[in-house]
């Protein structure tokens, strides 16, 4: 008369701790735009969107004087789609903050000197 | 090369006159 003897076991899952893994997303290329931003609004107080933001500093990071190119960006931002990459690209480039340099998918920043 | 150059100046044109 003990139909389902494994029941026992598998039923009571008490003891998996909550999602507590705050270690595992550490917003690490968001460091030093000042850690809380509220990813609705999307816009943080320069104009830019996060973003915008990231493919910024990315662009401002880079020593190599012919600058990043839109590889590069796609590459190290995994997050974000070669669309929205080049939609963020072409506004900072509009705006005067970066230029393309030996060709239209190399881009260097024109406030990191 | 010149075309840097010439990119930068455009674009530090854009942004000087984006921020008046």
């Amino acid at each position: 008369s003990k139909p389902q003897s494994t029941s026992a076991g598998g039923g009571m899952s008490s003891n998996v701790p909550p999602m507590m893994r705050t270690d595992m997303g550490n917003k690490g290329t968001m460091g030093g735009m000042g850690g809380s931003y509220a990813g609705a609004t999307d816009m943080t107080k320069n104009g830019l969107s996060g973003n915008q933001n990231q493919v910024l500093s990315l662009i401002r990071s880079c020593p190599e004087p012919q600058g990043i190119s839109i590889q590069d960006l796609k590459q190290r931002l995994s997050g974000i789609s070669l669309t929205v990459i080049k939609q963020a690209v072409e506004f900072l480039s509009n705006e005067g903050h970066i230029f393309s340099t030996i060709d239209e998918d190399h881009f260097k920043s024109t406030d990191s000197d | 090369q010149d075309r840097i150059a010439r990119n930068k100046r455009a674009a530090l044109e854009r942004l000087a006159s984006a921020h008046t």
